[in-house]
């Protein structure tokens, strides 16, 4: 998280951490990332977490025994005090365009399920998405948190957040949000399954870690905080530069999807 | 002198024809065909002595004891007749040829020739008496002819008129339509026809017949050729015909034969009746259940009536302790319905089913579960939400559900609360 803040422990109870150890490759080359708790045992978070790393197998889930899931976690570096899962099942979004990230969203399966407390809690899902009415509303602040990095001079890509970062970002306007990305000399492609938060000035932003993780809004009617977007990916400048916004999962394309392989129906 | 000749055709010349014919003299041929046959009779060669009004020598022709024809002379006088090309054609299957010559003739004469023959008579064009015409196809042959009759119908046996099949009639429902075959257009002839209207017992039944009414009569005798009768079990009305309606019948039974007869002739339109039936007994109107309806209503009820009772919303059916979903009851011929009526309960939905980790409030203080109550499901822990997010108001519906305004039947279930964060979001800070 660049340009955000310390969390205290309990104001992102849905917040998880995703450590993936993939042994096929160098056994270095673990990444981590994050994921919002849905319920018991599903935590939600972006496919692009959970693929392999490997070139000959770019839309295949890296095998549930490497993953390993921290809950009520807050300080990274005391994960002993975390509770700790590990993975039955991941689903992967079967159109999930690793090229493009379109589609950047899975669920993760918990082997066992996590007691809720006051520091494991789940996030809310939006509402199905209507046609002509964007989820979440543009202009409006929303939060996420994570353990990416926040300094993005630093050389160094492990963790390097001890303590949970949250930031608040806009949403950004969808014209706005592609044109920043057209201008670029790669040909990058905005999706309707996408949408873009940050600032025009920069200085607030989410960053490598920071992957999975919610950008929730609070609900203005129930005061329940909703999970609208998952941090899926951003340009190849700094975080936080100017006019680079983050782009996000649009979750509300997914509710029917989420629901169906959740069992809660709508 | 007398021959008889029963050649199809022949030659009748006087004696000693083509030489002058004897004096005194008296020939006569007597021609007979087959019955079916006319002759035809013309004269090729006359010269009789001419004298007045032939009461010298004469040809007289005659048949069935009719004379035909007197013929004498060379020509026509005002009082004598030659046949000249005149042809004679007898009424039936004889004809009689008579010569005659007295005792002197002033001149000779030569006498007479004539040539007969049979031709086939056309009893279809030339019938003209009503007791032989056909009633409806007249077909003719040589020698004879034969009637026959428009599809439905059949020859009577006197192979002239056509009658009908029209016994086999029986009319069970509680009113109809009676008939004479073709009204409005005149009734076949040589028929007899029953009609039966048998009704169950309970009913009795009334024949109200049409003003237009037209069966044959005869001035002086009373319906000696065409009539209707009617037989109810005890009484018989009518013989009625002529032209005026028997009106209005009231029997005494629910069973009535119509018996109506046509003779071989008369054109005559017939009659038509409506015949509706009465209960014999009434059953008295039920009062209303308090909570239920009655339909239909009616301020009496009549044998065999239906009266289906049916509850408010909320209310159910029982009749001897048994939930009804509908109950009827049929006013019989003594006067008393089937059964009495049911009740109308007021539907209980009974106790709410228990969702886990919920609790249930009645709205009324005494906890009812009647059609109409309400009561709330809402989840024991504060960490836990109702799902759906709902209006958990559960009311008693009409059919003994509890009902939700948008789940329906369907229950509600705790699920943990999202979105809550333990720890309350730092307020903004002053810069």
């Amino acid at each position: 998280i660049v340009g955000g803040r310390n969390a205290v422990s309990g104001l992102f109870p849905w917040q998880v951490l995703l450590t993936i150890d993939d042994v096929s490759r160098v056994p270095e080359d673990s990444w981590f990332g994050s994921g919002a708790l849905l319920s018991e045992s599903w935590v939600l978070t972006a496919a692009h977490v959970l693929r392999s790393q490997r070139r000959d197998a770019s839309v295949v889930p890296v095998a549930p025994a490497h993953i390993r899931v921290y809950l009520g976690l807050h300080n990274a570096s005391a994960k002993d005090q975390a509770v700790n899962r590990s993975v039955e099942r991941i689903v992967l979004h079967p159109n999930f365009n690793p090229r493009n990230y379109d589609n950047d969203i899975a669920l993760v399966k918990l082997s066992h399920v996590v007691p809720f407390s006051q520091l494991v809690r789940p996030v809310c899902l939006p509402p199905p998405q209507d046609k002509g009415h964007h989820a979440p509303p543009l202009n409006t602040l929303g939060l996420v948190a994570g353990w990416g990095i926040s300094n993005p001079n630093a050389s160094d890509t492990g963790l390097v957040a001890d303590v949970l970062q949250y930031v608040k970002l806009p949403v950004v306007a969808q014209e706005e949000c592609e044109s920043s990305y057209a201008s670029r000399s790669l040909n990058y492609n905005i999706t309707d399954n996408m949408f873009c938060a940050g600032f025009y000035e920069g200085g607030h932003d989410t960053c490598l870690g920071d992957s999975g993780g919610a950008f929730v809004m609070e609900d203005p009617e129930g005061g329940r905080w909703v999970a609208h977007g998952l941090v899926s990916w951003g340009g190849p400048e700094e975080c936080g530069s100017q006019r680079v916004y983050g782009v996000y999962t649009r979750v509300a394309n997914y509710v029917d999807w989420l629901h169906a392989h959740l069992g809660t129906g709508s | 002198l007398v021959v008889p000749l029963n050649n199809m055709y022949g030659i009748i010349r006087s004696p000693n024809f083509p030489e002058p014919y004897p004096k005194e003299s008296e020939l006569c041929w007597n021609i007979s065909v087959p019955e079916g046959f006319q002759i035809r009779l013309y004269f090729v060669h006359f010269d009789l002595e001419p004298s007045y009004l032939c009461e010298y020598d004469c040809v007289k022709v005659e048949a069935e004891r009719e004379e035909l024809a007197v013929f004498c002379g060379r020509e026509n006088t005002d009082t004598e007749l030659v046949p000249g090309e005149r042809v004679i054609t007898s009424p039936k299957n004889s004809l009689s040829v008579c010569f005659r010559s007295d005792f002197s003739d002033e001149e000779h004469f030569s006498g007479f020739q004539a040539h007969y023959s049979a031709v086939d008579v056309d009893e279809c064009r030339d019938r003209n008496d009503e007791d032989l015409v056909c009633d409806h196809f007249c077909h003719n042959f040589v020698a004879g002819y034969y009637c026959s009759c428009r599809y439905g119908y059949l020859l009577h046996s006197d192979n002239r008129t056509c009658r009908v099949q029209c016994s086999d009639n029986v009319f069970t429902e509680r009113s109809g339509v009676l008939a004479s075959s073709d009204f409005p257009n005149p009734y076949p002839k040589s028929s007899d026809c029953l009609y039966r209207i048998q009704l169950e017992e309970g009913f009795l039944l009334v024949l109200e017949f049409d003003k237009t009414f037209d069966v044959e009569d005869h001035p002086d005798v009373t319906c000696p050729y065409d009539y209707i009768k009617i037989q109810d079990g005890q009484k018989e009305f009518g013989p009625f015909c002529g032209g005026q309606s028997p009106g209005r019948i009231q029997t005494e039974s629910n069973k009535v034969e119509v018996y109506f007869h046509s003779d071989n002739s008369g054109e005559n339109i017939g009659w038509r009746m409506t015949y509706t039936s009465v209960a014999s007994q009434q059953c008295p109107a039920p009062p209303t259940p308090l909570h239920g309806q009655l339909n239909p209503t009616q301020v009496q009820y009549s044998f065999r009536d239906h009266i289906l009772v049916t509850c408010d919303p909320g209310y159910s059916l029982f009749k001897d302790g048994e939930e009804l979903s509908h109950y009827q009851i049929e006013c019989q011929k003594d006067g008393n319905w089937t059964s009495s009526l049911p009740q109308c309960e007021i539907v209980d939905c009974g106790a709410p089913e228990k969702v886990a980790m919920a609790d249930v409030t009645f709205e009324s203080p005494d906890s009812g579960t009647h059609y109409g109550s309400k009561i709330q499901y809402s989840c024991r822990a504060s960490m836990l939400q109702i799902h759906p997010k709902t209006n958990s108001t559960y009311t008693c519906g009409e059919r003994g559900d509890w009902i939700n305004v948008e789940l329906g039947t369907k229950l509600p279930t705790c699920i943990p609360a999202c979105g809550e964060p333990s720890q309350p979001f730092p307020a903004q800070m002053k810069r």
